[in-house]
């Protein structure tokens, strides 16, 4: 950032450049500065230093939320649904869960609820045996809600503590699909009454101001309760987070920092912060 | 949308005469509003806004154009020429059999579905296309291409996650010049512009096979790091041009803007759908039009 010695019209242009080229989009970068604007008419910032402490303490304030960690004891099986466009981690990140979930000492139990794309069953079937956890798969091209079903009920019955449903990526303007997505979850409350017991979203680092337009898609589907965000370890900053925090309120349970197996942490908002202005 | 703000800002203009500095400093401010909201890069837009300015200011107001639709008018023709409008943008396959396609990009973005389409399109124009997995990294990307190829009855190299991607490539070619197979299309994992290791596994597959194309493969819902990638790949590879895929979803595409804006390759192809028939050729006007919105 500017090395300017007083707050001038550089610096602020500067600001709302960190701003955009981070992902944060229009809406919240022009919020921001408005709102800055009024702290320094305010007289609350006295130099560059302060006005980027103030600009920090503004995004907190519009993510709005703590990590918030999924609490597993809530239900038996607990029941984890993974939705999400095309390609952004969600089988991926399943991988990383359950063997996250395996070195708590849980059980769990994976569902290859993803029939349509090519591999997609044996993408997760490789996770499952890194992981060290099973996966109940059908043929390709069956019906998901009958995997959504076949997954449900064998997580009852082997009583795991945990069971990750795989679904296809779906853009979130194809509205049959997410009339799919809708059945799949009213097949998995039939059979585990109150299942899923977490949906959750994954989005991509990389996508810019269509995050907050698939969340809320998504989340008016079928009631996202929290979100992942993938590929941090790249160049993207994720800014959209804010947006989405801000608008919908959904935590932020993880981040995925790579491609292996280990690759997924706890979502911290203050690294997350810090790293915007890296 | 863009065209309703500019009427608001003009409203009192009408039959006026020239555009004076004023009225182009608010258009501009909502023209530069707009492409921002369509994901194109920060300093994409700075510069594409002091081109239209140049080119909008003195402008004398056209009688049959109302001077919003003018400016309209200046930033669309610029953008559509940004875009590529008029350019040669068609696969390049002129040299000897086999002729070697890469694809390439970060980690899904649709290159390995993409691979597929190609082979398909390349077929119904006569060609005898052979995909060659050499993605061995991600677990079943193998079994993903093979599994399309079944589908659409199109040879696949029969690539084991064992082996080195560019050894993969090189027995790849021979496999298809004794086999007959005319076009060779490389599958390769998706990886980070800024993993070095990675990076030069491409620049060492091409080096090999001398690919005549190499497609970056984006995805049209990226963001402002569109410049890092596309900069990135471009310097490490000098592609050849883009696939732009996912169009058939709502993302602005403003990303196409600034690939353009920093490699000036041609956008080739776009993916508009799952479906391996959902291939299509880029126009450039079309995304000026949906960048604009
Ligand atoms: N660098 C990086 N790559 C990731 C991360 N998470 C996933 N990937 C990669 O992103 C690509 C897509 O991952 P998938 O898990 O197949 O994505 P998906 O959402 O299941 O894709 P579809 O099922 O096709 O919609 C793979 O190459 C993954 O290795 C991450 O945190 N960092
Ligand atoms: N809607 C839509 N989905 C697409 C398009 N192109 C690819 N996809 C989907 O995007 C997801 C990722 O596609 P892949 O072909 O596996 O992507 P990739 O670049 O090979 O991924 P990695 O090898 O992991 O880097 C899959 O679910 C595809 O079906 C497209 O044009 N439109
Ligand atoms: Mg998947
Ligand atoms: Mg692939």
């Amino acid at each position: 950032l500017s090395s300017s010695q007083n707050i001038d019209e550089d610096l602020l242009e500067e600001l709302e450049e960190v701003l955009v080229t981070a992902d944060f989009g229009m809406q919240t970068t022009m919020a921001l500065m408005q709102s800055l604007e009024k702290r320094i008419a305010a007289g609350e910032a006295a130099d560059p230093q302060a006005l980027r402490g103030l600009l920090k303490d503004e995004i907190r304030q519009r993510l709005r939320l703590e990590a918030a960690p999924l609490d597993l004891e809530r239900s038996s099986p607990f029941v984890i649904m993974v939705v999400g466009v095309n390609g952004v981690g969600k089988t991926t990140t399943i991988g990383k869960l359950a063997h996250q979930f395996v070195s708590q000492g849980k059980t769990v139990l994976l569902g290859a609820g993803d029939t349509f794309r090519a591999a997609a069953a044996e993408q997760l079937t490789v996770w499952g045996e890194r992981a060290g956890v099973e996966v109940i798969r059908q043929e390709s091209g069956s019906d998901p809600a009958a995997v959504a079903f076949d997954a449900a009920k064998a997580a009852a019955a082997r009583k795991v503590d945990v069971m990750i449903l795989d679904t296809a990526g779906r853009l979130h303007t194809k509205l049959n699909l997410m009339e799919e997505l809708k059945k799949i979850r009213r097949v998995l409350d039939r059979e585990l009454p109150g299942a899923p017991h977490e949906t959750l979203l994954v989005g991509d680092a990389t996508t810019g101001q269509n995050a907050l337009v698939q969340a809320r898609f998504f989340q008016e589907a079928v009631a996202v309760s929290g979100l992942a965000l993938t590929k941090l370890d790249g160049t993207a900053r994720g800014g959209m987070l804010v947006a989405i925090g801000n608008e919908l309120g959904l935590p932020v349970r993880y981040v995925g920092i790579g491609e292996g197996l280990e690759d997924l942490r706890p979502f911290d908002p203050d690294l997350f912060v810090e790293a915007l202005f890296e | 949308n863009l065209s309703e703000k500019l009427d608001s800002v003009f409203k009192k203009l009408r039959g006026h005469g020239v555009l004076s500095e004023d009225n182009i400093k608010q258009t501009m401010r909502e023209v530069r509003l707009a492409l921002l909201e369509a994901d194109v890069n920060f300093r994409v837009v700075k510069e594409f806004v002091a081109t239209v300015r140049e080119r909008a200011v003195g402008k004398e107001v056209l009688k049959s154009l109302n001077p919003a639709q003018q400016v309209i008018k200046v930033v669309r023709d610029e953008l559509g020429r940004l875009m590529g409008e008029g350019e040669e943008n068609s696969l390049d396959l002129a040299a000897r059999p086999p002729v070697a396609i890469m694809l390439c990009g970060l980690q899904g973005a649709g290159k390995t579905t993409s691979c597929a389409k190609l082979a398909l399109q390349l077929r119904r124009q006569k060609r005898n296309p052979l995909l060659v997995p050499a993605d061995i990294y991600r677990p079943a990307a193998i079994d993903q291409l093979k599994t399309l190829g079944k589908q659409l009855d199109i040879a696949v190299f029969d690539s084991q996650p064992d082996r080195d991607p560019v050894l993969l490539c090189e027995e790849a070619h021979r496999y298809a010049e004794l086999n007959g197979y005319d076009t060779l299309i490389l599958d390769t994992a998706g990886r980070l512009h800024i993993d070095e290791q990675l990076m030069d596994e491409l620049v060492r597959i091409k080096a090999s096979l001398q690919p005549r194309e190499i497609l970056l493969v984006a995805d049209a819902m990226t963001g402002q790091d569109a410049v890092n990638v596309a900069e990135s790949f471009n310097a490490q590879l000098e592609i050849s041009g883009v696939v732009l895929t996912k169009l058939d979803g709502d993302a602005r595409g403003g990303a196409a803007l600034s690939i353009r804006a920093v490699t000036g390759k041609p956008i080739k192809l776009v993916g508009m759908g799952e479906k391996l028939d959902a291939l299509e050729v880029f126009h450039p006007d079309r995304m000026a039009q949906r960048i604009l919105g």
